[in-house]
Order: C-alpha cells, then sequence, then structure tokens
C-alpha cells in the first residue's frame, strides 16, 4: 500500500 | 496598527486564489519584514509558506507583530470584489478583531473598503530547515501546470524522476500508462521557456497529483515554477510572486510499504 507520510515528520516543531 | 499598501493588488488576488482550496483558515504574521503565511492542509500531507516582502509594499506599517486568523475562502471573496489593477491596502488595528481591505481603483475615482471579522486559530509552526536538494527543475509554471492536469486523467499519483537526461513525470491508472519528459532547454531568447535542471544525482519521488494539481492554481503569479527535489524529503513547489517574495508549496512524498 502506498502511504502519504505527515509533513510534521519533516520538520521540527518552532 | 498595520497598514499595508499594495499597488499591484491583483497579486493578493493570485495569492489568495492560489490557497483558497489547500488552506481552510490561517493566520497571517505580520512582522517588521514582512506579510508572512505558514499553514498545513487539513490531512497534514502538505504545507504552504507565503512571503511578501516589506519592501514590495507601497507603504508598510506595522507597529508591532500581529497575527490575523483569516477564512482564507472569505479572504478570497473580498478580494475577488477588487479590481485586477486595483491598489489594496490592508488595515488592521492592534487590539481589533476584524481587518479591512480597502480598495481603489487606479484614477482613484472608486474606493471601496471591506471589513472581514478575524478568527482565533490554533496553528502548529513548523520549523523548515534549509535543504541540500539532489535536483532542482526550474520550468514554465504553465507547462508544470498542464503535465499535472493531463496525468491527473489518468492515475492518482506521479512519479517525478530526475536524471541527466531531463525531468520525467509518470503515472499508471486503471487504463493504462503516461510518461512525460522534459529536456533541458536553456531558451535564452525567451527565459520564460526555459527547462533547466540542476542535478547532484538522480531522484526519484512518488506524490498524490491532488496536491500538485492544487499547487498550480499559483500558476498565474509566475511563469516559471521551481521544483527542489531529494530523496526522503518533501518536495517544494516555488513560484515567486513578482520581485517581492514567494508562495512554496511542500508535499510529503509517498512510501511504498
Amino acid at each position: 500500500v502506498n502511504q502519504q507520510r505527515q509533513i510534521t515528520a519533516f520538520f521540527s516543531k518552532s | 496598527m498595520l497598514e499595508l499598501r499594495l499597488v499591484q493588488g491583483g497579486l493578493l488576488k493570485k495569492v489568495l486564489e492560489s490557497l483558497k482550496d489547500l488552506v481552510n483558515d490561517a493566520n497571517f504574521d505580520c512582522s517588521a519584514s514582512g506579510f508572512s503565511l505558514q499553514a498545513m492542509d487539513s490531512s497534514h500531507v502538505a504545507l504552504v509558506a507565503l512571503l511578501l516582502r516589506s519592501e514590495g509594499f507601497e507603504h508598510y506599517r506595522c507597529d508591532r507583530n500581529l497575527s490575523l486568523g483569516m477564512n482564507l475562502n472569505n479572504m478570497a471573496k473580498m478580494l475577488k470584489c477588487a479590481a485586477n489593477d486595483d491598489i489594496v491596502t490592508i488595515k488592521a488595528d492592534d487590539a481589533s478583531d476584524s481587518v479591512t481591505f480597502m480598495f481603489e481603483s487606479p484614477n482613484q475615482d472608486k474606493i471601496a473598503d471591506f471589513e472581514m471579522k478575524l478568527m482565533d486559530i490554533d496553528s502548529e509552526h513548523l520549523g523548515i530547515p534549509e535543504a541540500e536538494f539532489q535536483a532542482i527543475v526550474r520550468m514554465p509554471s504553465a507547462e508544470f501546470a498542464r503535465i499535472c492536469k493531463d496525468l491527473s486523467t489518468i492515475g492518482d499519483t506521479v512519479v517525478i524522476s530526475v536524471t541527466k537526461e531531463g525531468v520525467k513525470f509518470s503515472t499508471r491508472g486503471d487504463i493504462g500508462t503516461a510518461n512525460i519528459v522534459c529536456r533541458q532547454n536553456p531558451s535564452i531568447d525567451k527565459p520564460e521557456e526555459a527547462t533547466i535542471i540542476e542535478m547532484e544525482e538522480p531522484v526519484s519521488l512518488t506524490f498524490a497529483l491532488r496536491y500538485m494539481n492544487s499547487f498550480t492554481k499559483a500558476t498565474p503569479l509566475a511563469n516559471q515554477v521551481t521544483i527542489s527535489l531529494s530523496a526522503d524529503l518533501p518536495v517544494v513547489v516555488e513560484y515567486r510572486v513578482a520581485e517581492m517574495g514567494y508562495i512554496r508549496f511542500y508535499l510529503a512524498p509517498k512510501i511504498e510499504e
């Protein structure tokens, strides 16, 4: 299954 | 007190048209350096970052940092009432719960003001680090929009592959497959028609076409689009907003599981 990842996983929360 | 006067009011109309389908509500952050926005789509798969630098405005007054929570659909509705060549002024008082958009016709014979209610929005602000990209493709924005539209009639996802040969957009669906290759083309006579590929190493990533198509709503803002790719990083699709800033869309890649 092709999964789309959450954008939050890539960027730090500031 | 906030007062931002933009002679090219049409730019703001185009910015809103490119954002309103992706993001419902967002905070516009106003500081001395500019008018900016960072927002995620409701499924947290895409992120949009807008910057309009203060120098790009004819008049820019922002006494203290302000965050204006707006429903982008409603803001777009109001800006649609401005003519493309109108001068647009955005005004807000520090403690106010509303924002005013003032539209002036170029010869000053018509002046309109629209007041819109602001809203409280809890938004997650993400830190976007500067990344090194494996490949950066610059191409005509209309061409990119056409490719995304065409491929979405066949499949749901697009594989973007960059090699020395060029950039390939591929999809597959129930009815078949499609591949579109754009080769490097410096187009010295017409730089707006150029396709330029800067590649450190080949890269191939898969993305949802639904989002790509949504990003191409920004096509009227710029003749060229820049697509920056790196393995396991979100793609960055960037449109310049005249000389004053940019709108950048980040989309998380799809992964095979």
